[in-house]
């Protein structure tokens, strides 16, 4: 039996928001540790992994370990109905065949009640390995969001050079070619206006534009988002949550 | 062009 209850609605909303593209069918595994997913996208260019841990719920019991199939379009069409400020509780019998959805306002006096159908889902967990990134970038996820806006009108890819002095992002189109260079900085009161880069050596990486967008669509979870990246392998896009994360995987491009 | 990769080829299947 799953019970979990958030105060604030709008933190699943976000969540969801942010994966639905990319995914429309996964397991929402539950565990006494909290709810968490892991899923490919359909061409198995990129992976969202999701963890949502207990202690971020106020109220969490989850007795024996569930996989919840759910489809993330239909789940969408339920947690429109309630609003972001609401307490929303998700719950589900060991064998239901549907996840209840509650919403409670705050003011304590509107309860609504959903039953969303689940699916069997057979989904295949990848492996990731244990990487040893060279370099790690860490700023403000408004920032990314406009690199990788302004950039999608002109290229399909964008390389991000890493080096002690800076990261550049790179693109180059048709049209022609633009860059943006960011400098390692840090302000005392503003953390979250930042931009921290750890290296151990200088990396390149060339990646989808689209991908990148997507994943921007969480931007409205965390104030920084955390790059990772290692030569001619996978880059990490990390949006931490207050108890969690939301990680997206990329698989970059390389030269034939 | 560089060509897109999967990520498959990084990640091991179960």
């Amino acid at each position: 039996m799953l019970e979990g209850k958030l105060e604030q609605a709008s933190l699943f909303k976000k969540v969801v928001e942010a994966v639905r593209e990319l995914v429309q069918d996964c397991n929402f595994d539950c565990t006494e540790n909290g709810l968490a997913l892991q899923a490919m996208d359909t061409s198995h260019v990129s992976l969202v992994s999701l963890l949502l841990t207990a202690d971020g719920f106020s109220e969490y019991r989850c007795d024996r370990n569930l996989a919840l199939g759910i489809n993330l379009v239909s789940l969408t069409k339920i947690l429109r109905c309630g609003n972001n400020e609401d307490i929303l509780t998700l719950e589900a019998g060991d064998s239901a065949d549907s996840l209840v959805v509650r919403f409670e306002n705050t003011q304590q006096d509107r309860m609504s009640e959903y039953a969303l159908k689940l699916m069997d889902i057979d989904q295949e967990h990848l492996g990731i390995p244990e990487t040893e990134y060279a370099a790690s970038i860490t700023m403000p996820s408004t920032e990314f969001q406009r690199i990788c806006r302004d950039m999608q009108s002109i290229s399909e890819s964008i390389t991000i050079d890493c080096t002690k002095g800076g990261v550049k992002f790179t693109c180059e189109g048709d049209i022609g070619s633009g860059s943006v260079t960011l400098k390692p900085n840090s302000s005392a009161d503003k953390p979250e206006l930042c931009t921290k880069i750890d290296l151990s050596e200088p990396v390149s990486l060339t990646l989808s534009t689209k991908y990148l967008l997507n994943f921007c669509k969480a931007t409205g979870l965390s104030q920084q988002v955390t790059l990772k990246l290692a030569d001619e392998n996978p880059i990490l896009v990390e949006y931490p949550l207050s108890a969690g994360h939301l990680r997206f995987y990329l698989a970059p491009k390389l030269d034939e | 062009q560089p060509s897109q990769q999967t990520l498959t080829r990084f990640f091991a299947r179960p």
